[in-house]
Parts: C-alpha cells; structure tokens; sequence
C-alpha cells in the first residue's frame, strides 16, 4: 500500500544543506506492523511525515493506494490524511485550550458525525487508554504520559486503516505502554496497517518486521520471527 | 539538602479533587543519585516541580539547604532556580523562536557572563550532548531527541549543585541515552546531587537509589547495590 522511491529530503539552512532523507526506498503492504528504529536525527520523523502526507519529498516518488501522491490535489491530501491514516505525534500536537475530550474528538468533525456521537466515541476512545475520568482536563492539566496517550486516542477514534506512530510511548511507565501496545495489536488483527517509530527494543518487538534507520538511509530491514 | 514532610499537591477541578500528591515525605542528601519510577499520572513530574521551586505544595512543608522553603521571597526563589537548580522538563519548554545556541545560553545571561562568553560556553554544552554542528536550528528544525538533548544541555549549562531531570532520555535512542546518561555520571562524581524521573529501568539502574511512586505517594524506596 506504501511505496516510495528514492525519497530524499533536503533543508537548506544558510548556505548548508541538511540531508534529513538521502534515498529511501520501502514498500509496505496492507495489513503489516512494522517498526522503525535507529538514531536521534536519522530520519525517522522526516520518513512518517513523509509517508503520512504531511510533507512532500524533495525528490523520489510516493505511491500509497496505487495513486502518485505528488499528483494529488490539496483536498485530496486533506481527505486522506482524515479518513486513511490516523498520525500519533512525537510531540503529541494537542490542542491546548481544548478538553482531551475534545482534542480526540477533532477528527471526528470531518467525519460529520454529530456532536452527541462525537463526544461518545471520544469518551469510548479515552476509556480505552485509561483516561476515562481525565476528559473534562485541558493538556496542561495532565501528566506527560496522559497527553500521550490522548494524541493515542485522537489518531485512532476515525477508525483510520493506516497508523503512523511516532514514539507512542515514550513517556509511558512499563504497564501502561503494552495496554497501548495491547490496543495496536487488536487493530493490527482486523486488518490495519501499523508503522510505528520508537527507540525500546521490546516495544519493537510487537511488530513483524523492524526497519532501522541511519543518516537518512535505510540500514537494515528485518523480519521479526517471534512479534 | 532536599527534605519534604508530608507534602501534598491538590488540584479543584470544577466540583471535583485531583490528588496528584496524598503525601509525600523523602529525604535527598547531597551528591545523591535518585531515580523515580512509577505509572503514568502517580505524581512524580508535580514531585519535581515542587522540589524544583516550581510549584507550591498545598500542604506539608519542603526544606532545601536548610532553608523552608515557602518562607523564601520570590527573588530568593527565583535565584535558587537560576544558580543551584538545573531542570530538564519532560516536554522541553524550549523558546520556539530562539536558536539551540540562544536556548543554551539564556540561564547563563542570569549569571551576568558576556556574550562572548556565554556562545562560547553554549557551543560547549552543545558539542557534548553531540549537537555542535546544530547551534543555529531552532526547535522545530530539530528532531524529537535533538530538542531534548537542548534541554539537557541548557539544564547543565550553569554548573547547577541539583539536576532535576524529568524523562531526560524518552526519546533518545539507546547510544544516546547513554550518552547523556555518561554526562550525568560525570557530573554525580563532581559532588552534584541528580534526580531523575524515568520510566526504563535501564536508565533507573545508573542511580544510585531507586524510588516508587503509586497514586500520590511514595510506594518503594530502595538502594541500586550495583549501579
Ligand atoms: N493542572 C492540573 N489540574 C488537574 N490535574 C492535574 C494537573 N496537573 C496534573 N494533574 C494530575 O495530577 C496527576 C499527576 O500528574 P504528574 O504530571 O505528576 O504525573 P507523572 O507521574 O509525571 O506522570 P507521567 O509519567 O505520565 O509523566 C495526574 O493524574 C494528572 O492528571
Ligand atoms: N526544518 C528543518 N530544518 C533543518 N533541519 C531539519 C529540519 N527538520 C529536521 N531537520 C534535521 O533532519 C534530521 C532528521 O530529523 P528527524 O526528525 O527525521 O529525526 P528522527 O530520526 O525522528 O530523530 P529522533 O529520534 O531524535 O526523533 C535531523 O538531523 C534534524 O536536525
Ligand atoms: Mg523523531
Ligand atoms: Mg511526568
């Protein structure tokens, strides 16, 4: 379902060029869990943001669903990046004057449900990850681990077929992080694709195929025999 | 240097009480080397607060250096932050539109050093959390564990006597981690106290001391024979 091709992203800062990606090629079929590893500044955010249609290539080619996403209009983007994929944040990106239950309903918008089923699907997707007596708390209003898992909730309410998760929990305590994993797995078995970024080898280890990064290549692509 | 007795921290959410601490008494000497542990939302990033002079508890008293202090005077307190306490936030709080050098450098504008002087020390601060050819990116031209090696660096900058260090490795790979986890150790053996708040027992077992946190209170308190 996703196929880039020599993907390279560049940022000119000054008279210095910044090679975020080099050339990165993967293709990912519908229905996997893979994890992305590697170090601090290799490309990892760079890649998913890519691959969620937040940011466009500096060069190379990205298919998702068959269809060329340079050719894509602005709407189109918009409509994929609403109902297909469903993006947890590294920074979590919530907004700040709004309730949890508000922010994990936000998506919903699009959707056109009404507000009585928004707020019940959100108030749902909170119980889920444990936040059911937090959704009147505004983010600063949580704990780090809490506003985690609210950008959690918010990317799954739609339901979306493509998950995108950048570091989902990197400020959960042990417990907590495999309820979450918990969550993937279920999602993963009816059918959705799963990419996650995290830096935890056990985290990791829930996925089928683990792609390490290095200096905005791809190093290494293996497939995890045990997840 | 560090005594809390009793301490609580209420928050009133309309008709409702969040108890993020019940009560919390600890003792911390100088040149300690404590982890916390413990789930998400159990109060460890308010217990730091509050040590850090960031907060105020709603009830029980904390004394720092001898001192109480809630009887100090917002100069006095704000001078502790400033020379003796380095804080590394779980979210980061970097000046979005400042550069890392900028970032790095503002606690050293308190301690009355030149400009010369403070690009000087800020490079070095940067080169050793490994991001001396980042100095002039601001937050958002960094990745996730860039900025957080930013607020680690800037924490450090000051030479403070107490590192308060909340999940100063979530979102650092593993070579990383250690990294910063090796500056941590240099400065532990200069004399200064370090406390840190991590959920990855990897990281818990430099400490020398390792303290449970569950639901607002302190659960466990147990010494690291091999850190
Ligand atoms: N301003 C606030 N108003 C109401 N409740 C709050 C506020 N700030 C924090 N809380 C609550 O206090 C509790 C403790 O929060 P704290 O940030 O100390 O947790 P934590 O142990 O650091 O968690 P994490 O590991 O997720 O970072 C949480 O349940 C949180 O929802
Ligand atoms: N807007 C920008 N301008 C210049 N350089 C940038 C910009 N955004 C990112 N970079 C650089 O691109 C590189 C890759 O960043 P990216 O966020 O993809 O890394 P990452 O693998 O996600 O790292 P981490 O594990 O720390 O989150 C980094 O070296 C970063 O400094
Ligand atoms: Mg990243
Ligand atoms: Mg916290």
């Amino acid at each position: 379902v996703i196929h880039t091709e020599n993907i390279s992203r560049r940022y000119k800062m000054g008279s210095e060029i910044i090679n975020a990606l080099k050339s990165v090629s993967i293709s990912i079929n519908f229905g996997e869990y893979v994890a992305f590893m590697g170090p601090s500044g290799s490309g990892k955010s760079t890649l998913m943001n890519i691959i969620g249609c937040l940011d466009t290539p500096s060069s190379g080619s990205y298919t998702l669903n068959k269809r060329d996403v340079s050719r894509l209009s602005e709407d189109e983007l918009a409509q994929i990046r609403n109902k297909e994929i469903g993006f947890v944040f590294q920074t979590f990106n919530l907004l700040p004057r709004a309730s949890s239950l508000d922010n994990v309903a936000l998506p919903l918008i699009y959707a056109g449900y009404s507000k009585k089923e928004r707020d019940a699907k959100a108030k749902k997707a909170l119980e889920d990850v444990g936040l059911g007596d937090r959704y009147h708390h505004k983010p600063n209003e949580l704990s780090g681990g809490q506003r985690q898992r609210v950008a959690v909730a918010r990317a799954l309410i739609n339901s979306p077929s493509i998950i995108l998760a950048d570091e989902p929990t990197g400020n959960l305590d042990t417990k907590t992080s495999y309820e979450i994993m918990n969550l993937f797995a279920e999602l993963h078995k009816k059918g959705n694709t799963i990419i996650m970024v995290t830096h935890e080898e056990d985290i990791a280890n829930y996925a089928h195929r683990v792609v390490f990064m290095r200096d905005g290549n791809i190093e290494r692509d293996d497939i995890n025999e045990n997840p």
